[in-house]
């Protein structure tokens, strides 16, 4: 086989954010991450999808869950921030499937992808980087997604 | 120092596809990622935000450069993929930073971030994984980018 799946991991008790609609231009993903890191607030996946209307984008971050609350007050004190729409979500778990050769294997995610909506579950977001592969989907449905993928992808 | 920045690596010639306002329902990521895997296309970066609105979401993918119109071709041929709007961009630059504890140290994003604002590089894509913190910019800008992270991180 091409690609050899190391592990699949599931990592409970996380929390999402996700900031509507800020704008695309030079300085911002800075403005938010930077009062964030300042409250000390773990920022685990930051994931932004290329603005499609060339004007604005979305922006998502996963924290732990006890450090959401946090994570808010410290962008809500942003100067421009006030009234950024910023939509949360506490039950959240982040699934990862760590292999080699990820990347050059783009049916992989194809699978895993596949796998989990033949269960059910939700996509929330999507990050990649050459080794693996980050889901962040409801966490009431965590075990039995970690399941699936380890049958289809580790056989057992 | 907590954080030990192991590399900075820029690849050109990439490409960037963005699906725009999928319907955030399960089977939508296998739909798009199948048929491209199919063509045979490599896939580096997918990039899901979480839905703001609750109902759809964007998806930005990240293809060598030849590949980009096979990539979308093997979009449109799919069923009810057919009007779904797609932005391309083809001059588009891979920037990464790689270090072990990237993750617990969340400033490392905020001050790579603010270093690219910093010469008015703007950030199209963000995909973050425990050890490294990629970004999808325009390659014109991608060596002076690479030159102000190294600067920054690396000290030369
Ligand atoms: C949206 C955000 O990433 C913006 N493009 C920036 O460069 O900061
Ligand atoms: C948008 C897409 O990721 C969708 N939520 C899915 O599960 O396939």
């Amino acid at each position: 086989e091409e690609h050899i799946i190391s592990g699949i991991t599931l990592s409970r008790n996380e929390a999402k954010l996700t900031l509507a609609q800020v704008p695309d231009k030079p300085g911002i993903a800075a403005a938010v991450c930077q009062p964030i890191a300042d409250a000390g607030v773990q920022v685990d996946m930051i994931v932004q999808s290329a603005s499609a209307d060339g004007k604005t984008t979305d922006m998502t971050l996963s924290v732990p869950r006890g450090d959401l609350k946090r994570a808010v007050e410290a962008l809500r004190k942003v100067k421009d921030f006030e009234k950024l729409e910023i939509k949360t979500a506490e039950d959240i778990a982040k699934l990862s499937l760590a292999g080699i050769g990820v990347r050059n294997n783009p049916k992989v995610p194809a699978t895993m992808f596949k796998t989990l909506s033949e269960i059910g579950v939700n996509i929330h977001a999507i990050s990649t980087s050459e080794v693996r592969i980050s889901v962040l989907i409801d966490e009431a449905s965590g075990e039995k997604a970690a399941q699936a993928l380890h049958k289809v992808f580790i056989g057992e």
